[in-house]
């Protein structure tokens, strides 16, 4: 129950909920940090349209990219289709293994690569939904400021003027202000009379909305 | 009709339970937040088991790519003149299909690149070539950067949980004081969540 008990001290929300505010922030800041850190751009296997840039950076960096394109030359292929079993049987069970071998790593390494980029999208998930989680509670977090009176009303009307009181209000409506905890007076215009029995709640989620509006911006 | 001080009492009244009303969803659905973050990170704890699994295997291969590399390289010798001559032919080859493409996808510093890939190549041995020796150093490489990446992402999210279990098991979802079943999401020490329990006394 977060209505204030007149027996015991109102609720602070400077204490309750600006801490949560900030450890929601710092969280998010510490989940966002290797992003901004370490742009890691998931490695290339396969000479394809789509990886382009990565060959021409890898050219550029130490021409190693030019080696992806052996496949395209008869003499490098023959090179490694050499075959030494003549001279050395073990050369040739050593290249053997070391391609099994190879093969092997290359597997789990894109495997090893494709959970690596499902684990980034959850910690990016999870950034997401504090980011949520933040700007859910912005609103009341903003409260904190704004509680250090011992009003022990949430909202609080003001004045209320319809056509009769004040003739520059269109017939039909009615002009309530209104302040929400200690905030800055709020002034909300809804299509109702007074006596209207939802009247009270149209104001009250207007000048809510109107607060909530503020506070994020 | 003037609206009375009485009246703008009760308005008030109306008005704040309302605004308790808000507050209230308000909680529910950071309640409702906290369960999703929950659930993600159970994802994530699988997830990374299953990376740990995939980096024992890719270790053990490439333990077993670098050894056979090793032994084969103590025996280089074998077959050298046929792949030298071999690799005499293969480097024009290589270097005008890399430059051809390089001038037609990359489209910058051709001259650059052409000198410094006629290095490159002279520079290289056929041996290096035959093993595939380019794949095995992208592949270390790639093995440096998976676990730099890993690192960087552990640390963030251990900093991040720690805040996080803070905030939702202490703080604000204090555990209660018969629970025996602790319940904590991201960290090891398990502990209990009680403010938007219905029989919570925090609030007041």
């Amino acid at each position: 129950n977060v209505m204030p008990f007149p027996l015991l001290e109102p609720l602070n929300f400077h204490d309750v909920f600006q801490p949560f505010y900030d450890m929601i922030r710092q969280a998010q800041q510490a989940m966002d940090a290797h992003l901004q850190r370490t742009p890691y751009h998931f490695p290339v296997t396969e000479f394809t349209e789509n990886n382009d840039r990565t060959v021409c950076k890898e050219i550029r960096h130490n021409s190693t990219g030019c080696l992806r394109m052996k496949d395209q030359c008869e003499k490098c292929q023959e090179i490694l289709e050499v075959d030494c079993s003549a001279s050395s049987p073990t050369q040739t069970l050593l290249r053997q293994q070391l391609n099994t071998s190879l093969q092997l790593a290359e597997k789990f390494s894109r495997l090893y690569d494709q959970l690596l980029q499902s684990y980034q999208q959850k910690m990016l998930d999870t950034s997401t939904l504090l980011k949520q989680l933040n700007e859910q509670f912005t609103w009341v977090s903003q409260l904190a400021n704004l509680t250090q009176s011992d009003d022990q009303y949430y909202l609080q009307v003001f004045t209320v003027n319809s056509h009769s009181s004040d003739p520059s209000i269109p017939s039909g409506l009615t002009k309530v202000v209104v302040k929400l905890f200690n905030s800055f007076p709020i002034t909300v215009t809804v299509p109702q009379e007074v006596s209207s029995p939802n009247f009270m709640e149209n104001v009250a989620e207007k000048a809510l909305q109107q607060y909530r509006r503020k506070s994020h911006i | 009709r003037a609206i009375s001080d009485k009246e703008l009492q009760e308005m008030s009244t109306e008005g704040s339970k309302y605004v308790n009303k808000e507050i209230k969803n308000a909680l529910k659905e950071v309640k409702q937040i906290k369960t999703q973050i929950e659930q993600t990170n159970e994802e994530r704890k699988l997830l990374l088991s299953s990376l740990e699994e995939a980096k024992k295997k890719k270790e053990d291969a490439l333990n077993d790519t670098r050894d056979s590399e090793n032994k084969l390289k103590a025996s280089q010798g074998v077959c050298n003149e046929t792949m030298t001559a071999l690799w005499e032919e293969c480097k024009p080859c290589l270097k005008q299909t890399c430059m051809k493409f390089y001038a037609r996808v990359c489209r910058s510093g051709s001259g650059l690149v052409g000198h410094q890939l006629e290095e490159f190549l002279n520079q290289s041995s056929p041996f290096y070539f035959w093993i595939n020796g380019d794949r095995i150093d992208s592949l270390m490489e790639n093995d440096r950067e998976q676990s730099h990446v890993m690192d960087v992402m552990e640390d963030s999210f251990t900093r991040a949980s720690s805040i996080m279990d803070e905030l939702f098991q202490d703080r604000f979802f204090p555990r209660r004081p018969q629970d025996t079943q602790y319940y904590s999401p991201f960290s090891s020490f398990p502990r209990g969540s009680l403010f938007f329990n219905p029989k919570s006394r925090f609030a007041r």
